[in-house]
This record gives C-alpha cells, sequence and structure tokens, in this order.
C-alpha cells in the first residue's frame, strides 16, 4: 500500500516555557484560548 | 488580502519534521487537525520570533512560486502577516508538489518566541482552509500518494520515543482490540458528537449531548467555562496566581476516572492522564476554559491528554473517526 509514516517528537510547550520564565499570568490574560477559525475572505482566490 | 484568525499556541508539543522547496529546506512543524493551512516563517520575516526558528528562502527553491496574495493570521493579541507560496513539501518519503503554504513577513508578539516549532500543518477539512487553496492532505489524496484516504495519530507521552502520523494506512500493532467509529458531525473541524461526561457513573458535563473536536493541536481538554469550573471543584483543583489550576498529585492515586462516552463507547481518562505533573512536584489540572471562542457553549475539545490514551485514526473516505485504547 501507499502509506507513510512520519515521527513526532514530544517537545516543551510554550506553556511549559513560560511558566518557566514566570511570563504565563501575562500570556494567559491576554490570549484566551481559541480554536482556529475563518473570517470572511473576499479577496479573488485565482488572483495568483 | 485573506484574515484567518488562528488559535494561541500555547499547549501544542509535538512536532514532526517537514521540508519545503528544491533543494528542501527543513521546518519543525505540529500536524494539528484543528486546523487545515500549512504555514512557515519566511526569511523575509523581521519579527524577534522569526530570528529564533527556521525561514523559508523562496530564492533558494527553484520549484517555488510566490503569489501576490497576501494573508493575515491572528492569534490572540498578535498577527502573522504574510503572503501565499507554492512549492514542493516533502515529508514521510512522500513529495507533494504545488502544495500552497503560507509564508510570515511579520509575527508580532513576542510570545511567538517561546514556541518550540516553526510553523503549522493543518489537517483539519478544506472549509477551513484559505479560500481557493487545497490543504496537504487533500493534495496527497489528489496526486495519488496514497492509497487510502485517511490518517492516524500515535502519541507516546514519553519525549523522544515513538510518536508518529501516518498518512494513507493504519498500523494496527499501534492499538488494542477493535476501532470503535463514530461520525463527523459537521465537516470542518474533526467534529463528533459526545454523549456525555461522567464520573463515578453520574453525568457531570455534557449532560444530554455535546459537541466534541478531536485535536492534536491541542494539549489538554477544554469545555465551557461554568462546567470547567464545575470539574475543577470535583477534583479538588484551586486557581493559581497565574490562572492554572493546581491540584494535589497525589489526587492522582485516588480521583476516579473521568469517562467521555462517545457514540455509546466509553472513553475513560485515569486522574493520572487529566493531572499533570509540572516542575518542583506541582500537580496542574489538564482541564482548561474555551474562552472568547466562535464555538457553541456545549463544545469541548479533547487533546493530547485524550489522544495519548487513544489511537486515533481519520477517515476523509468516510468521513469519520476511529478510536481504539493506545
Amino acid at each position: 500500500t501507499l502509506a507513510s509514516r512520519i515521527p513526532l517528537t514530544r517537545v516543551k510547550s510554550m506553556r511549559e516555557n513560560l511558566r518557566e520564565k514566570d511570563k504565563l499570568k501575562d500570556y494567559l490574560e491576554s490570549h484566551p484560548y481559541n480554536l482556529a477559525y475563518k473570517s470572511d475572505d473576499s479577496a479573488d482566490p485565482d488572483s495568483a | 488580502t485573506h484574515f484567518v484568525p488562528m488559535r494561541n499556541y500555547l499547549d501544542l508539543a509535538y512536532v514532526g519534521i517537514i521540508s519545503i522547496g528544491t533543494p528542501p529546506q527543513e521546518f519543525k512543524v505540529i500536524f494539528d487537525t484543528g486546523s487545515s493551512d500549512l504555514w512557515v516563517p519566511s526569511i523575509y520575516c523581521s519579527s524577534p520570533a522569526c530570528a529564533t526558528h527556521n525561514v523559508f528562502n523562496p530564492v533558494r527553491s527553484s520549484t517555488c512560486r510566490i503569489s501576490d496574495r497576501s494573508i493575515h493570521l491572528q492569534y490572540g493579541s498578535g498577527m502573522m502577516s504574510g503572503f501565499l507560496a507554492y512549492d514542493t513539501v516533502r515529508f514521510g518519503g512522500l513529495v507533494d508538489v504545488a502544495q500552497a503554504f503560507g509564508l510570515s513577513l511579520q509575527e508580532p508578539g513576542r510570545f511567538m518566541e517561546y514556541a518550540v516549532f516553526d510553523g503549522i500543518l493543518g489537517l483539519a477539512y478544506p472549509s477551513l482552509s484559505l479560500r481557493g487553496t487545497i490543504p496537504v492532505f487533500d493534495n496527497l489524496w489528489k496526486q495519488g500518494l496514497i492509497s487510502q484516504e485517511v490518517f492516524a495519530f500515535y502519541l507516546n507521552k514519553k519525549e523522544e520515543e515513538g510518536s508518529v502520523v501516518m498518512f494513507g494506512g493504519v498500523d494496527h500493532s499501534y492499538y488494542n482490540g477493535d476501532l470503535n467509529w463514530a461520525p463527523v458531525s459537521k465537516q470542518l473541524y474533526w467534529q463528533l458528537s459526545m454523549d456525555s461526561i461522567s464520573m463515578n457513573g453520574e453525568v457531570i458535563a455534557c449532560n444530554g449531548g455535546c459537541q466534541a473536536i478531536i485535536d492534536t493541536g491541542t494539549s489538554l481538554l477544554i469545555g465551557p467555562p461554568d462546567v470547567v469550573l464545575d470539574i475543577q471543584k470535583i477534583i479538588g483543583a484551586n486557581q493559581s496566581h497565574s490562572g492554572e489550576y493546581l491540584i494535589d498529585c497525589d489526587a492522582s492515586n485516588t480521583l476516579s476516572d473521568i469517562v467521555f462516552t462517545i457514540n455509546g463507547i466509553d472513553y475513560p481518562v485515569p486522574a493520572s492522564a487529566y493531572i499533570q505533573e509540572g516542575p518542583d512536584s506541582t500537580c496542574f489540572s489538564s482541564f482548561d476554559s474555551l474562552r472568547g471562542s466562535l464555538l457553541t457553549a456545549d463544545s469541548w475539545i479533547l487533546g493530547d491528554v485524550f489522544l495519548r490514551l487513544y489511537f486515533t485514526v481519520f477517515d476523509r473516505a468516510n468521513n469519520r473517526i476511529g478510536m481504539a485504547p493506545a
């Protein structure tokens, strides 16, 4: 079969980095948790 | 100009290597089922965050085509501005030709400097991607590079060992028993209907049903603020000065499983998973709140805490998600 496997590495998250530098509170206050979402875009997709 | 708001990237923690261009330029990216676009920093980016990451140089790639289309990706209080380009993307032996991707010019906001990854490779549905572009997975399928329209994640708790994303097939050695399938309820995120969340046989959240998004780009278990606050009280977690919820580390030996029931199947999450050990013998709750989101009030996001327990197959051919104990 045509299949592929990509190894992933667990790395230190931004949360852990910010927690260590005592900057997590600032981050949590200014960056509420959010998912990616798409707003309306009206430009011509064929302009490329 | 295309505006595409994005999540914060606080908890993204599993990275893989891809290359873009000819000859290839390497990047660490998050394989993210919660978004649909691919983007990396460019050599033209002047922000401090770009100085600490690998950047793409289109001039050095003979196969790169740059468009005049600008894109703006918003995250939290910051924004990534850039433009759209097309080039060959390689990973795991797959060669994805003429793939659309974003290149950043500016990444305002100092917080991205703390990100260990360079960019994001989105694996959600095309309806979430930049208009007129084809996401990476759709291109793999369209170009005949994979034989089955599926991909799957196995996430290991250990740092260097064994975590993997597989495209075009499922390796059965990564899970026990049979996969339990649940239909995708809305083809935007990898979203399905969840029956309930319970503890000791009592429903503690999602009473009467709710929506759950299976998201490799989220680390924690994210739910509505009021419901999550109730759960924090039930498990004895208290808010710290940083806004996180602290919990006695010993509770991981005494608290019961919290059971997520999806399509009639119970998926228990033990206390040892929903309590995370931090530095200095402090422990944190793995539950967090969904604030300021466009999602409806009864939506949950099941991130890596859940995915480390359950091997997950994302089946685009049948629009369903399969899960089994990892």
